[in-house]
C-alpha cells in the first residue's frame, strides 16, 4: 500500500483497517484502496465519510447482481445445498422451505446427508416444522441413492420444489467433492436438467478460506447462488465480495440467526452499509 | 515462500552493523500482508510486527548470520513464544473432573466431545460420562447420543425439554455415584455477544464444579476470532482451546489470534469428521502453516 498519494496516510490505514476486520482479505482491500487513491474525487475529500462512502459505492458495484431473467421454476425446481462442516446448510433449508411453503409449495427434502450422526434426524425435524415430506434412507447408504429417489418422488408426487441436504465436507477432500458431483449427476438422471440450483453456504464468521471453498465448489459443480449465514453474529462476512468478484455467483439469502423465519434475501446496500460501519 | 522474501529485502545488509529501520519495515510489510491473508487478526498482527521490530532494532548483525536469517531468528522466536509449547491438559483433581465444551455455532463442539470421550477412555483409561446439553438444536441429543453409543460411553438421557444447568448438576451427581471419572458437558453453539445463552455457560459453572472449560474454534474463523475469544475468555473461565476443522486448508491465524488474546493453551486439533479424528495440537506446525 504505497505513500505516494494526496489521502493522508493514517486515513488510509483506517480505512484498510475496517475492511480488513471485516473479513474483506488482503487481495480485495488493496484492490479498492488503489481505487480509492486512483480516483481524483477521493483525493481531494480526505475526510474518511467521504471515502467510506466512495469505498461503499465501489463495493456496491461488485454485489450488485446483474438483473436476472427470472426461470420460472420447473416442476418440481430442484435445488442442491452444499458446503464445507457446520456452515449451517441443513438449518438453512429448513428456513427456506418454510419461505417455500408460505409461498403455496409443496416442498420435498432429501436427507442426502447419510454420513453425519443425527443429520437425518435433525432435517425430518425441520421437515416437520414447515410441513414438507422428508424422504431419507438407512445410515451410511449411498448420497445419491437418496437424491435420485427423492428427486422422482418429487416428480411423482407433484411436489413444487425438492430441497436436497448434502454432508458438510472441507473442498480438500478430492473424494467427498467427487462424491458430490456424483449426487449432481444422478439428480440429472432422475429429472433433466436437475438439480436447478446449487447454492453453496457461506459461513460469514470464516476468513479468507471461504473464498476458497467458494473456488473448488464452483469448479466441481458449476453454483448457482451462494447463502451467507450467521451474519447475526460481530462478523461482517467481507469474504462474500472477494467471492462475487472473482466468480459471479450472486448472493441469494443471508442467514441472520438459528430460528425459522431468521432468512432474508440478500440486500446489498444494507450488507455494504453493515460492513463498512 | 516468507523466508525467500526476508532474503531478498535482507541480503544486502550482510557485513553492515544493525538491521537498519528502514530494512525491518520493508520486511515487516511483507510479514504483515502474510499474516492478515493467514486470517490473523489485525490488531494482533499490529502488536505482533510491533513486538518483533523492536528486538530486531539495534540487534547486532552477526558474522556467521546473515541479516535475513537474523531476522527470520527473531521473528520465529516471537511466534514460538505466543504460541507456546505443547501442553497436556491437566486432570488432576478428585474424580469426576468435569470438562465443558462451549464456543460458536457449528465449530465442532459434539463431534469434539465425543472425540474426547473415546481420547480418554482408549488412551488414558479413564470412565468418560457424556451429557447432551444443547436442549435447542434439533436432533442435537440424538447425534451426541448416537456418538457415544458408537464408543460405547455412557451418556446422561436429556430430553429436549430440560434445562441445560439442571442437566448438568444431575449428570455430575450421577457420575459422582456411578463412579465415572470424568465428565464431558456439550452445550448448545452461542455468539458471544447474546446475553442470555451467555448468562446459561455461567450459570453451568456456578452450579457445577467445572475443572476446564474448553472454548471450541473452527480453524477457518476470520478475524472475529478475536473478539469471540476475548468474550468468552472474560466472561466465563476459559482455561484451554481445542481448534478443530485442521484437515482443511485454512490457514488458521485464529489460532495465534485466540492464544495471544487469551494466553490459553490449544490443547488439541480436530483433525476429521471421525471420532478418532482428534490429536494434541502442535503449536510449532501451526506457527509454520500460519506463515505459509
Ligand atoms: N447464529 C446463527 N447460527 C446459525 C445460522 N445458521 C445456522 N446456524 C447454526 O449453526 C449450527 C450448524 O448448523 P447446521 O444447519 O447443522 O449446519 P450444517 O452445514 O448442516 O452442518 P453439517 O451438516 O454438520 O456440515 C447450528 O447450531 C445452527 O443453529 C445463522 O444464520 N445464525
Ligand atoms: N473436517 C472436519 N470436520 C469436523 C471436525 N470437527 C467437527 N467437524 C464437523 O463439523 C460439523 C459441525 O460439528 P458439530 O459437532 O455438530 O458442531 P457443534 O459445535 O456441536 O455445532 P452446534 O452444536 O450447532 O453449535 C459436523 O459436520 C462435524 O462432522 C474436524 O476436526 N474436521
Ligand atoms: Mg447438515
Ligand atoms: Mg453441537
Amino acid at each position: 500500500l504505497a505513500k505516494d498519494n494526496e489521502i493522508n496516510e493514517a486515513v488510509l490505514s483506517e480505512l484498510e483497517e475496517i475492511l480488513i476486520g471485516a473479513d474483506m482479505g488482503v487481495g480485495t482491500t488493496q484492490k479498492l484502496l488503489r481505487a480509492l487513491k486512483a480516483d481524483v474525487q477521493a483525493q481531494n475529500h480526505g475526510e474518511i465519510d467521504l471515502l467510506k462512502e466512495y469505498l461503499g459505492e465501489e463495493i456496491y458495484k461488485i454485489l450488485r447482481a446483474p438483473s436476472e431473467d427470472f426461470e420460472p421454476p420447473h416442476r418440481p425446481h430442484v435445488m442442491m445445498i452444499v458446503g464445507v462442516n457446520g456452515v449451517g446448510k441443513t438449518t438453512t433449508i429448513g428456513k427456506l422451505s418454510h419461505r417455500l411453503r408460505q409461498e403455496g409449495n409443496k416442498v420435498l427434502l432429501a436427507a442426502a446427508d447419510t454420513f453425519r450422526a443425527g443429520a437425518v434426524d435433525q432435517l425430518k425435524v425441520w421437515g416437520d416444522r414447515v410441513g414438507a415430506t422428508t424422504l431419507s434412507q438407512q445410515d451410511g447408504s449411498d448420497p445419491a441413492a437418496v437424491a435420485f429417489d427423492a428427486v422422482r418422488a418429487g416428480m411423482a408426487r407433484g411436489m413444487d420444489r425438492v430441497l436436497i441436504d448434502t454432508a458438510g465436507r472441507l473442498h480438500t477432500k478430492v473424494n467427498l467433492m467427487e462424491e458430490l458431483k456424483k449426487v449432481k449427476r444422478v439428480i440429472d438422471k432422475a429429472c433433466p436438467g436437475a438439480p436447478h440450483e446449487v447454492w453453496l453456504v457461506i459461513d460469514a464468521t470464516q476468513g479468507q478460506n471461504a473464498l476458497q471453498q467458494a473456488r473448488m465448489f464452483h469448479g466441481a459443480l458449476n453454483l448457482t447462488g451462494i447463502i451467507l449465514t450467521k451474519l447475526d453474529s460481530t462478523a461482517k462476512g467481507g469474504v462474500a465480495v472477494g467471492i462475487t468478484d472473482e466468480l459471479s455467483v450472486p448472493i441469494t439469502f443471508i442467514g441472520v440467526g438459528e430460528k425459522i423465519e431468521d432468512l432474508r434475501p440478500f440486500a446489498s446496500r444494507e450488507f455494504v452499509d453493515a460492513l463498512l460501519a | 515462500q516468507l523466508s525467500d522474501k526476508f532474503h531478498d529485502i535482507l541480503d544486502h545488509l550482510k557485513g553492515r552493523g544493525k538491521l537498519t529501520e528502514d530494512h525491518i519495515e520493508q520486511t515487516l510489510r511483507q510479514v504483515r500482508l502474510n499474516l492478515l491473508e493467514a486470517d490473523v487478526n489485525f490488531k494482533v498482527v499490529k502488536e505482533f510486527c510491533e513486538q518483533v521490530k523492536a528486538k530486531a532494532m539495534g540487534s547486532e548483525v552477526h558474522q556467521s548470520l546473515s541479516p535475513d536469517k537474523q531476522f527470520i531468528k527473531i521473528f520465529h522466536q516471537q511466534l514460538t513464544d505466543i504460541m507456546g509449547v505443547p501442553q497436556e491438559i491437566s486432570l488432576q483433581h478428585k474424580p469426576p473432573v468435569v470438562i465443558l465444551l462451549c464456543g460458536l455455532q457449528g465449530s465442532g463442539k459434539t463431534t469434539t466431545a465425543a472425540k474426547l470421550a473415546r481420547y480418554f477412555k482408549e488412551e488414558k483409561k479413564r470412565f468418560p460420562y457424556l451429557v447432551p446439553a444443547d436442549v435447542y438444536r434439533p436432533a442435537a441429543i440424538e447425534q451426541l447420543k448416537t456418538l457415544a453409543t458408537r464408543i460405547d460411553v455412557p451418556y446422561y438421557d436429556t430430553h429436549p425439554k430440560d434445562n441445560p444447568v439442571k442437566v448438568c448438576k444431575k449428570a455430575v451427581a450421577i457420575a459422582e455415584d456411578r463412579g465415572y471419572d470424568l465428565v464431558i458437558l456439550d452445550t448448545a453453539g452461542r455468539l458471544q455477544i447474546d446475553k442470555e445463552m451467555m448468562k446459561e455457560l455461567g450459570k453451568i459453572q456456578s452450579k457445577v464444579k467445572v475443572h476446564q472449560s474448553l472454548l471450541v474454534v473452527d480453524a477457518m474463523t476470520g478475524q472475529e476470532a478475536v473478539n469471540v475469544a476475548k468474550s468468552f475468555h472474560d466472561l466465563l473461565n476459559i482455561g484451554g482451546v481445542v481448534l478443530t476443522k485442521m484437515d482443511g486448508d485454512a490457514r488458521g491465524g485464529a489460532a495465534l489470534s485466540v492464544k495471544y488474546i487469551t494466553g490459553c493453551p490449544i490443547y488439541f486439533a480436530g483433525i476429521g469428521e471421525k471420532v478418532e479424528d482428534l490429536e494434541p495440537f502442535y503449536p510449532d506446525r501451526v506457527a509454520s502453516r500460519i506463515l505459509g
